[in-house]
């Protein structure tokens, strides 16, 4: 799965992902990706959100939507909301996932209960991504 | 407002052997994707949407992502793909599912989203839709690659040897040293 999530310089949020979903479905079977408010969501107002991860789990948990609620009702900031609906997804369904968020702040939200995700973010012209947990990489754009 | 683009390149246990090649993509989807927040001479500014876009395609694209080409292979050896559009301003959206052959399914979403009154079609009729909106339909199977084979091979030997695979492996780690059937 990949994911992209950007606001622009008027404020105007968007996301987007996209997948080949889980090796060894069942063909027919429909993952969180296209599901908005489990792999995708957007809204001005709370934020964007794009999840990558075990796709049954993120979409009977509705990962983004739970992110968007932590930010508009529990006033968490992306990082903390991203990391407590990903921990408490795990928690409660044992799947694991990831998630990138942006809310209208501009502010970032990145965490996963994975072994490993993927993320990379652009900012003031430097690239700053990484793959594991507590490392991050750092060069100019 | 300071311009932001964020990216990821999937969650799993992704091997070693894995990495570079994901955050190499990564990053060339970033410099895709930011060229549509930030004016260069003679571009002006695109937009949020413009620039998702423009930073999924790069990795559909791309081999060493679960998404367009590399994608992952269903239990019949065939790749099923879906993607998800949304802008925050009026929350439109789109969204597709159960397409094959087509190397951007993020594009035939935001088409979804711009040229119907919908928001989510699947199926025969996506592909249709894709098709008939000036989709390139692929020669069939060309989305698959070695690493798709191998992570499907060992998804079938891990059920012939009546291991756990609730959570399938979400990327692909046909190298993946250990055995361990990793969760998601």
């Amino acid at each position: 799965t990949v994911g992209a999530v950007a606001i622009d310089r008027n404020g105007n949020i968007a996301a987007a992902t996209s997948t080949g979903g889980i090796t060894g479905k069942v063909s027919g079977r429909i993952g969180d990706t296209p599901l908005l408010g489990c792999g995708t969501y957007a809204d001005n107002l709370l934020g964007g959100v794009s999840t990558t991860g075990h796709g049954e789990t993120i979409m009977r948990f509705n990962l983004a939507q739970k992110i968007m609620g932590k930010i508009r009702y529990e006033k968490k900031t992306a990082q903390v909301a991203t990391e407590e609906a990903c921990k408490e997804m795990t928690g409660r369904l044992i799947g694991t996932g990831g998630a990138i968020t942006i809310d209208p702040q501009g502010q970032l939200g990145i965490y996963w209960t994975s072994q490993r995700m993927g993320w990379a973010y652009v900012k003031s012209g430097e690239i700053f991504y990484g793959i594991d947990h507590g490392k991050q990489l750092k060069e100019p754009l | 407002m300071e311009p932001i683009l964020i990216v990821h390149g999937g969650a799993g246990n992704i091997t070693d052997a894995r990495c570079p090649g994901k955050l190499n993509g990564m990053k060339q989807a970033l410099r895709a994707g930011i060229k549509h927040l930030i004016p260069t001479e003679g571009l002006s500014a695109g937009s949020a949407l413009d620039a998702v876009e423009a930073a999924v395609c790069i990795m559909e694209c791309d081999e060493n992502f679960n998404a367009g080409y590399g994608a992952c292979l269903n239990l019949e050896e065939k790749v099923e793909l879906e993607a998800s559009i949304m802008e925050g301003g009026e929350l439109k959206a789109g969204c597709v599912t159960l397409l094959h052959d087509i190397m951007h399914p993020i594009s035939v979403a935001r088409c979804v989203m711009q040229n119907t009154k919908h928001t989510f079609l699947g199926g025969v009729a996506a592909q249709k839709f894709a098709l008939e909106h000036g989709f390139e339909q692929l020669p069939e199977d060309s989305l698959i690659t070695e690493d798709a084979r191998l992570a499907l091979k060992e998804f079938k030997e891990c059920q012939a040897k009546g291991l756990d695979t609730t959570f399938a492996r979400t990327e692909l780690d046909a190298n993946q040293k250990s055995n361990e059937q990793g969760p998601s």
